[in-house]
């Protein structure tokens, strides 16, 4: 089963539509295999990303230099899975 | 052990088979009011299995619900469980649902992406698409919510086999999709599609693919209005509401845009809650209010469907 260890997700916001612009980019380097949970739809709506662990100082290191503000919505994505994981077993017993 | 279905924990997320069997239970528990019908398969070979809700007659008007979709969405396929089975249970005490399925059937498909489902049970959690090969890449899949042929291939789409919004070779290329497709062709009088999705808190209708107004987008904006200030009454939860171009982007290719251009007026689509810290993976302590919030929403366009015939 696929692992997510470190993976996080951020909660980005645009401020104009030049950011919202640059944050589409992020999506076509494919090798940062971003997952945007939630598109960036224009300024004023939250983008999410899933950013695989290898590709989060790139990522950061873009979202700071260019100023975004962005905060982190999930800390370790593999985390809530194995509590969901947990969950369904509960459920089952 | 004869099993009921007032044995299962709607509170729960669950793998396919067990939503599968769980469906049997129902329809064995609401005989004369609930039966189960295939629609196809998928491109793995699954059933497409859809729950009837009806008390009689011959292609009677109907409303349409689809579920997962997109089969990391989980909080979806849960809320059409528990849709189900409040459905069944609301018929005979609850005066709306019961002057519903007194005049019109409800067609409900909890699993509408079993396969990519069943891969988010087994190997990756958080897969989106349809499970079919692309010729000449080795990305598999297809997103199923662009596969419509309503604008096909436009903007907010992408040709890219490894896009987690690839529209496909040909519109209804998935299985999963062309099954709903003929389904509503072949019934020929379904009045209302709600394709519910999560996780961006929306109330959403056509256009999609084009920022022209549809020509019903202002008795659409009132009736999604009023759904979404009925469903925040419930824990306060806020929606957004509007076309789709004008909500989010334009996104060429969607079931309800495809749906509408057939002369289903009354098509939406839903996107389920977001606590702002869980995306896809909503804890399964927030089904039974998700749903529960839904519900309203969800009646008050059943109804309006009901109460303004075309």
């Amino acid at each position: 089963q696929r692992q997510f260890q470190g993976d996080q997700v951020l909660r980005i916001m645009a401020r104009d539509e030049e950011q919202a612009a640059l944050l589409k980019m992020l999506e076509e380097q494919e090798e940062l295999q971003v997952d945007f949970w939630r598109h960036p739809f224009g300024p004023g709506h939250p983008a999410d990303l899933r950013v695989p662990f290898p590709s989060l100082g790139a990522v950061k290191g873009f979202l700071e230099s260019h100023s975004f503000p962005y905060t982190v919505m999930i800390e370790d994505v593999q985390e809530l899975l194995d509590e969901e994981k947990e969950a369904m077993a509960r459920s089952r017993r | 052990v004869k099993r009921s279905s007032r044995a299962f924990d709607f509170g729960s997320y669950h793998t396919l088979d067990e939503i599968y069997s769980w469906m049997d239970t129902l329809v064995e528990d609401h005989p004369g009011l609930v039966s189960k019908i295939q629609i196809g398969q998928s491109y793995e070979g699954r059933d497409l299995l859809v729950l009837k809700f009806s008390t009689g007659g011959s292609a009677r008007p109907a409303i349409w619900v689809d579920t997962g979709i997109h089969s990391r969405e989980w909080i979806s396929q849960a809320t059409g469980v528990w849709t189900a089975n409040k459905i069944a249970e609301e018929y005979g005490r609850d005066p709306s649902v019961t002057a519903l399925l007194d005049n019109m059937d409800v067609f409900l498909e909890i699993i509408a992406n079993p396969d990519g489902f069943v891969f988010t049970h087994s190997s990756d959690r958080l897969w989106r698409k349809t499970r079919s090969p692309n010729t000449g890449s080795h990305c598999l899949g297809v997103d199923p919510n662009r596969n419509w042929d309503a604008g096909f291939g436009g903007a907010g789409s992408s040709g890219d086999p490894c896009s987690d919004i690839y529209h496909g070779p040909f519109p209804h290329s998935e299985r999963e999709v062309k099954a709903i497709v003929d389904f509503i062709r072949g019934h020929g009088n379904v009045k209302s599609v709600i394709s519910i999705h999560s996780y961006s808190q929306m109330l959403l209708f056509p256009y999609g693919y084009t920022s022209v107004p549809s020509p019903d987008y202002q008795e659409m904006n009132e009736l999604a209005k009023k759904a979404v200030s009925d469903l925040a009454a419930v824990y306060g939860t806020k929606y957004t509401f509007g076309s789709i171009a004008d909500t989010i982007y334009t996104a060429a290719g969607t079931t309800v845009d495809w749906a509408y251009d057939q002369g289903v007026k009354y098509s939406f689509t839903l996107e389920l809650r977001d606590t702002g810290r869980h995306g896809f993976l909503l804890p399964s302590s927030q089904i039974l209010p998700t749903a529960t919030e839904t519900w309203p929403a969800l009646l008050d366009i059943m109804v309006h469907v009901l109460e303004h015939p075309y």
